[in-house]
């Protein structure tokens, strides 16, 4: 049951970042 | 009378994500076979590069462009793997503490560091009263 599940939101970054090209 | 008119689609990002779930639940141009625990996992190499450092390192250069099957050997268990690849298809990562060790250590070995402080900041508060 989704309902039982607690969601808690993360808000920051959730994967890294690819560089941009120089 | 502005320089120029852009309408934001804010839900973009998610329906696209969507979208790509949908394709991998599918089989359609998933371009990649993970082998994790022996068991076969599909999945589009650009989703998995863009959301793990692992995967660009072996991906980015022209040594991923033949790979289609790629085994991790010592690699993470399919328990702690499996909540990983719905997370990056889903932005919903799948905890427990019976299997927040395994994820751990899978988001370790792919190099997924926002997860990881995300399973410590679990396990933290899972020892909270």
């Amino acid at each position: 049951h989704e309902g039982l599940v607690a969601t808690v939101k993360e808000a920051g970054r959730s994967i890294h970042e690819i560089p941009r090209e120089e | 009378d502005a320089l120029g008119y852009v309408r934001e689609f804010t839900r973009h990002s998610s329906d696209v994500l969507g979208n790509l779930n949908e394709l991998r639940l599918r089989g359609i141009l998933t371009d990649v076979t993970l082998l994790v625990g022996g068991q076969p996992l599909r999945a589009h190499k650009a989703v998995l590069i863009a959301c793990s450092g692992f995967f660009y390192s072996i991906f980015r250069g022209r040594a991923g462009v033949g790979v289609d099957v790629l085994s991790l050997p010592g690699g993470p268990e399919a328990r702690g793997f499996a909540p990983l690849l719905d997370f990056m298809y889903t932005s919903r990562l799948r905890l427990s503490p019976a299997t927040v060790p395994a994820v751990l250590a899978a988001a370790t070995y792919l190099q997924m560091e926002h997860v990881v402080q995300a399973c410590h900041r679990f396990i933290q508060a899972s020892y909270e009263p």
